[in-house]
């Protein structure tokens, strides 16, 4: 990997979400993920299966195809 | 779906597994998205 | 926090797990937790709680308190 993956990788990832803006993060907030490192944890213990995963943000908070990629 | 609520985690991974259906540990944050994939797969 | 826990932190966590052994690591696979990083998601799920971790790790797989702690 780059050695900008491996900056990116090695840097706390704080309490931000790329691609959840205010309307979504309400609605996380309300199911629980009031943090990143929550929401980070949903994806490792469904084994970073995405369509699981996906499957959960869609489910919670009724986020789009796009959104729940992101 | 609501006769897979009856089910221990134990129970329910073992039909996740039955089914092959993909998953990790059958947990509180996890166990409404199972039960779904269960019923899904079964209807 | 020193170099050291820098350089720790910063480093995958790969696929161990401290303090678990054998027996506890098969009990653990056959709950689904077959991945160190399936046992920090449920940490981080559990919003870094360490009283309900604890109990999930009792629970689950019958670890004592040192071991749960660990």
């Amino acid at each position: 990997t780059s050695q900008k993956h491996q900056d990116f990788v090695a840097e706390p990832m704080g309490e931000s979400l790329a691609g959840i803006g205010e309307v979504l993060g309400k609605k996380l907030e309300e199911r629980g993920f009031d943090k990143a490192y929550v929401v980070l944890g949903q994806f490792l213990v469904l084994k970073k299966d995405e369509d699981l995963f996906q499957g959960v943000a869609k489910g919670h908070i009724g986020a789009n195809a796009k959104q729940s990629w992101d | 779906m609501d006769d897979y609520a009856v089910l221990s985690d134990a129970e329910l991974a073992a039909v996740l597994r039955q089914y092959n259906i993909p998953h990790g540990p059958v947990v509180g944050s996890t166990r409404k998205l199972y039960e779904k994939k269960i019923f899904e797969y079964e209807t």
